[in-house]
């Protein structure tokens, strides 16, 4: 554990209770893409399987678990609790178009043909795109809330800081994942256009974002 | 198969 890897946990943790908090306390997930949620809570059931299966340490389970918590709880809250809210017109992304190539890749590309390995390595490959449905509803609609932006900003900042995670440990113990680490790099780059219009017009505006 | 790293991040 380094301190990048550290502020990187954070700050997801810190994403994911910002989003779940505004819907909880707008009563609304107006603006946010439910398919996007749909696939992060995908992202952690197939990824922390190995909850069953291997004792890494009390923090690493209590994280998987509380990840896996609110995921489940936000796409409760969006296709449940304020379901009158969700804006399904705007969120039409073609959810198969990335989980059919995520899953092709999985089973072409991994560390060993095991059922754990399969589904750990589809949640890797799709972690890095499950953003996609979320960026292309804010296209669409042309604009997102500054309290999505700032939920986005701290998604981003977890990909950043695991970068810094990975060439410190890749330095320091030789550590390198090859699969985290090319889909890591992929799924920052999702990122860069986000965080450039953040810098731009969410801080030196008021309220909303808004695309060119 | 590609060498298998410890999984210990999140």
């Amino acid at each position: 554990m380094n301190i990048f890897r550290l502020s990187g946990d954070v700050c997801h943790l810190i994403a994911i209770i910002i989003l779940f908090l505004k819907i909880w306390r707008s009563k609304s997930c107006a603006g946010i893409s439910g398919k996007s949620q749909v696939l992060f809570a995908l992202v952690f059931t197939t990824r922390y399987l190995d909850l069953f299966t291997s004792y890494i340490s009390a923090y690493n389970t209590v994280m998987k678990v509380v990840y896996l918590l609110l995921a489940y709880s936000t796409v409760g809250l969006i296709f449940f609790r304020f379901r009158n809210s969700y804006d399904s017109e705007s969120d039409s992304f073609r959810v198969e178009f990335l989980l059919v190539p995520v899953a092709g890749l999985s089973f072409l590309e991994n560390y060993a043909f095991t059922p754990l390995e399969i589904l750990w390595t589809f949640s890797i490959y799709l972690e890095s795109v499950a953003i996609l449905p979320q960026l292309f509803m804010i296209t669409k609609t042309g604009e997102a809330e500054s309290i999505t932006a700032h939920y986005l900003l701290f998604l981003g900042l977890y990909r950043a800081l695991y970068l810094a995670n990975w060439l410190w440990r890749f330095h320091t113990e030789g550590f390198y994942d090859q699969i985290a680490v090319v889909s890591g790099v992929v799924q920052t780059i999702f990122y860069c256009d986000f965080f450039y219009l953040y810098f731009t017009r969410v801080l030196r505006g008021s309220g909303k974002m808004s695309l060119p | 198969e590609n060498q298998k790293p410890q999984k210990d991040e999140l």
